[in-house]
């Protein structure tokens, strides 16, 4: 899948996944 | 809350017991924010809602390079609003009801 894991020094995980359309505004 | 352009949502259901919970947070109208943003997707992460403040978290993404120093600002008050909101459901749930 297209999901990324970031993880910050201080330990904290941050996972990155796709934004689905429907959640977005149009623009 | 005030339209950030910023949304965070909970990633999980709140039992209303856990002090950690997820959260994802995404732009929704990149026009509101100053820096030049790279569209990365939602991000997920937990927060601790005793220990945490949303500065913190929001200091962290910048240093994750999701946004730039000059909208820390307006990512930290995005995640404050929800924080808050999460916070009074709870306190509704658990004086109010049964």
């Amino acid at each position: 899948s297209s999901t990324t894991q970031v993880v910050h020094s201080a330990g904290r995980r941050f996972i990155v996944s796709p934004v689905p359309e429907s959640r977005l505004k149009e623009q | 809350a005030e339209d950030t352009g910023v949304r965070v949502e909970l990633a999980e259901e709140d039992d209303g017991k856990k002090t950690s919970i997820a959260l994802r947070l995404w732009v929704e109208d990149q026009k509101k924010l100053k820096g030049k943003y790279k569209d990365s997707g939602a991000i997920e992460f937990t927060f601790d809602l005793e220990r945490e403040v949303p500065d913190a978290v929001a200091q962290e993404m910048v240093e994750s390079g999701f946004f730039l120093e000059c909208d820390m600002k307006l990512v930290s008050k995005s995640i404050r609003d929800r924080v808050a909101l999460i916070k009074w459901h709870r306190e509704r749930v658990v004086t109010g009801g049964e």
